[in-house]
């Protein structure tokens, strides 16, 4: 429980989805996200949603040695920390 | 809506485009969700969704339905899913915005009676898909991105999103990354510009393929008379509902209301929340030296504590003039800072002061200018793109609202309010980019963005910020469907001018379609890097300078296609301060016919002087003689 409550929320963005790719977007995250890790059950755990119609990319609750890890792979364009904007 | 349409000169009908075409064209809205059964959404005289719609009616709690003008709606709430979430608009913001955007008409629409007229969306054929993104505790980044990815797919054309937040670079920053996956599909984007203005760099939304859009006023002025018992009479600007019952009420002040004593909390002459004496303030007029900014805002602000004491009424002195006008729940005026001075010497100076609040007029005002509010340039993430792009209403504008509203500022339910904020400009601009679409269905986003930015109205202003402020000006959405000339980018330019930017190739390859294998290809160095100063041929002409030394001299490279109907020749016109020279080469450009790209250079050189400020502004006008004018700001920025 201290564990997960010390993970946030973060977007690992990795770019374009191709035509048909949110068939396999979940499972491609779940690897990913499994190699840095180093844990299958933690990486299901963890991963909140899976974005793959046309935006590449999933959030997932990481902790800062996760971001740093992805931050580092090929296929991630981007990792940053979920926050809230304002209706102007 | 009730005058901003007919202000920017779209009168209703005039102008429309049939509605079998324009009730093809989907707008999809990010925002607080939809109030489905106000009378700016009845789906009368509407046929089924067009057939490219792939979207979902996502239902739940007070939506239960769409509607063949609603024809989407779906909510995120990635982080803190309830069951009780749904699309339904709890806050009123949403239903806003897609009345302004599309609308169907609704005559007799007003608050409290004030502002009354016909109220409409810019497009009111138009279908709407809301994305439900923000919340009680904001909008969250990661449902934005999940909204845009959807949107994307479900087949709208324009996405309006009045939401921002800190600038961040692109690849960190929601909106700029969905918006480049609906730019690379097709989709315009339109943002708001915020509203932490007028100081400078507080524009956000700041890449180059969204629409970044501030506000402007239009020619309706709120006016709310105060009339002392000594016959003086004053105005102030408030949404005052409340007609008076008597002649004059007692009129007192917080100050004199005080119960404190020596070392309680709270300020008494500012009518802080505990100061005051229901005995004293009872049936009163009570006068309240304080902006509302340092009352916590109108819901919670003076009108509500004078009110929860059974007060007459409230006059609150403003510390900084406002252009907005705002909603009170008990008979209310804010006045300028020496009004307020003067009220306060009348009520110390008898000893039966005396005062009556009329309820709010609306007259006539010189516009448009720029919202004292309205998020100004220069930006820091592409510092070489004036932002915001473009301007339209966005001040008191009278729109639907939603009856679902828990945290209303009317005393009683309502089916439109009146709002203020970049937030109600960007729908105006949302709507006249749908507008174009309905005639131009093949043009891209950047085409369709250049259309309205080359036919704004440039502002008269003496305000020193000049373009930081309006961008290229006020939309005209009639002239913008006959622009001339357009300036456009492709998905591959954008990218050539990220390289430029200095963001890393391999990123740059993720963001093209493909396979994974494909997208790595990418590699700046192989791409021709855009030319000149900026690196893009965006619509508006901008550069920050260094802040050393007055000389400037900066080259811009532009390609313009030509959109008119058959042969067509344009001359060149230059407006610049004196001792500024700017060069346009070719200074005629002839096109044999549609469909035809020409390029041109403009140089710009001369002294930067101290009177400036910083800020040298210029433009260039293509001109065909036959009604097409086709201009481009040029601003200079130089920090210090």
């Amino acid at each position: 429980q201290d564990e997960f409550d010390k993970r946030e929320p973060y977007i690992v963005y990795m770019g374009d989805a191709a035509e048909k790719y949110h068939v396999e977007a979940s499972e491609n995250h779940h690897n990913l996200l499994s190699k840095v890790i180093g844990d299958e059950s933690k990486a299901r755990e963890v991963r909140m949603y899976s974005y793959g119609k046309n935006i590449d990319g999933f959030v997932a609750r990481l902790l800062p040695n996760e971001v740093e890890m992805l931050s580092r792979e090929e296929e991630v364009v981007s990792v940053f920390k979920n926050t809230q904007r304002q209706l102007h | 809506t009730t005058r901003s349409w007919d202000f920017l000169g779209f009168v209703e009908s005039k102008y429309r485009r049939s509605e079998a075409i324009e009730s093809n064209i989907i707008v999809g809205v990010l925002d607080t969700g939809i109030y489905i059964d106000s009378p700016s959404f009845d789906d009368k005289g509407f046929g089924p969704p067009p057939a490219k719609w792939k979207g979902k009616c996502v239902t739940g709690n007070n939506l239960t339905r769409c509607n063949n003008k609603v024809i989407g709606a779906r909510y995120y709430h990635l982080k803190r899913p309830n069951y009780n979430d749904t699309a339904a608009d709890y806050d009123g913001h949403g239903t806003h915005i897609t009345s302004t955007i599309a609308g169907v008409a609704v005559s007799n629409a007003n608050l409290f009676g004030i502002a009354n007229g016909t109220a409409r969306g810019g497009v009111p054929s138009a279908r709407i898909a809301t994305y439900k993104v923000c919340w009680e505790e904001g909008c969250s980044d990661m449902d934005m991105l999940a909204a845009f990815d959807e949107a994307i797919s479900d087949g709208v054309d324009m996405i309006s999103i009045s939401i921002g937040g800190a600038s961040l670079p692109f690849f960190e920053d929601p909106i700029a990354i969905g918006s480049f996956h609906a730019m690379k599909r097709g989709i315009l984007t339109t943002c708001s510009a915020g509203n932490n203005g007028p100081g400078l760099y507080t524009v956000s939304n700041l890449a180059p393929w969204v629409m970044t859009v501030a506000a402007n006023s239009v020619d309706r002025k709120f006016e709310t008379v105060v009339k002392l018992g000594n016959g003086d009479t004053t105005t102030g600007i408030s949404v005052n509902g409340f007609n008076p019952k008597k002649k004059m009420y007692p009129l007192t002040s917080g100050f004199l209301a005080s119960n404190v004593t020596a070392g309680d909390y709270g300020e008494p002459s500012a009518c802080e929340p505990g100061t005051m004496g229901e005995d004293k303030v009872m049936g009163k007029v009570v006068y309240c030296e304080v902006g509302r900014e340092e009352a916590g805002g109108s819901s919670e602000g003076q009108d509500h504590i004078i009110r929860s004491l059974k007060g007459a009424g409230v006059i609150v002195q403003l510390l900084e003039p406002t252009d907005m006008a705002t909603s009170t729940l008990i008979p209310g005026s804010y006045v300028l800072y020496e009004v307020g001075t003067k009220i306060s010497d009348y009520i110390n100076s008898t000893k039966n002061p005396q005062a009556v609040i009329f309820k709010t007029r609306t007259t006539k005002m010189l516009a448009p200018s720029i919202a004292s509010f309205s998020a100004r340039g220069p930006q820091r993430i592409s510092p070489n793109i004036l932002k915001p792009d473009i301007s339209a209403p966005g001040l008191n504008i009278l729109a639907a609202y939603s009856k679902l509203a828990t945290v209303t500022v009317y005393a009683e339910d309502t089916l439109f309010s009146i709002m203020s904020g970049t937030s109600m400009a960007c729908p105006h601009a949302a709507a006249a980019a749908a507008y174009v679409k309905s005639f131009h269905p093949d043009w891209s986003p950047a085409a369709i963005k250049s259309a309205l930015m080359t036919t704004a109205t440039p502002m008269r202003t003496k305000d020193i910020e000049a373009e930081l402020s309006y961008g290229s000006g006020q939309i005209n959405p009639r002239r913008a469907i006959h622009p001339g000339l357009v300036y456009d980018i492709t998905e591959s330019s954008y990218l050539s001018f990220l390289c430029k930017e200095g963001y890393n190739s391999t990123s740059i390859g993720l963001l093209l379609g493909g396979s994974n294998e494909t997208k790595k290809e990418y590699r700046c160095v192989d791409h021709k890097q855009g030319l000149g100063s900026d690196g893009l041929n965006y619509p508006s002409m901008h550069k920050q300078v260094g802040s050393k030394g007055t000389n400037v001299s900066e080259t811009f490279y532009r390609t313009v296609r030509s959109v008119g109907y058959g042969p067509s020749t344009y001359v060149a016109r230059v407006w610049a301060p004196k001792g500024v020279r700017v060069e346009v080469e070719p200074r005629v450009m002839s096109f044999v016919k549609p469909g035809e790209e020409k390029h041109f250079k403009v140089v710009i050189d001369g002294v930067m002087e101290e009177a400036m400020r910083g800020i040298l502004s210029a433009s260039v006008e293509w001109d065909d003689s036959r009604g097409h004018l086709v201009r481009s700001p040029i601003l200079l920025f130089q920090a210090g």
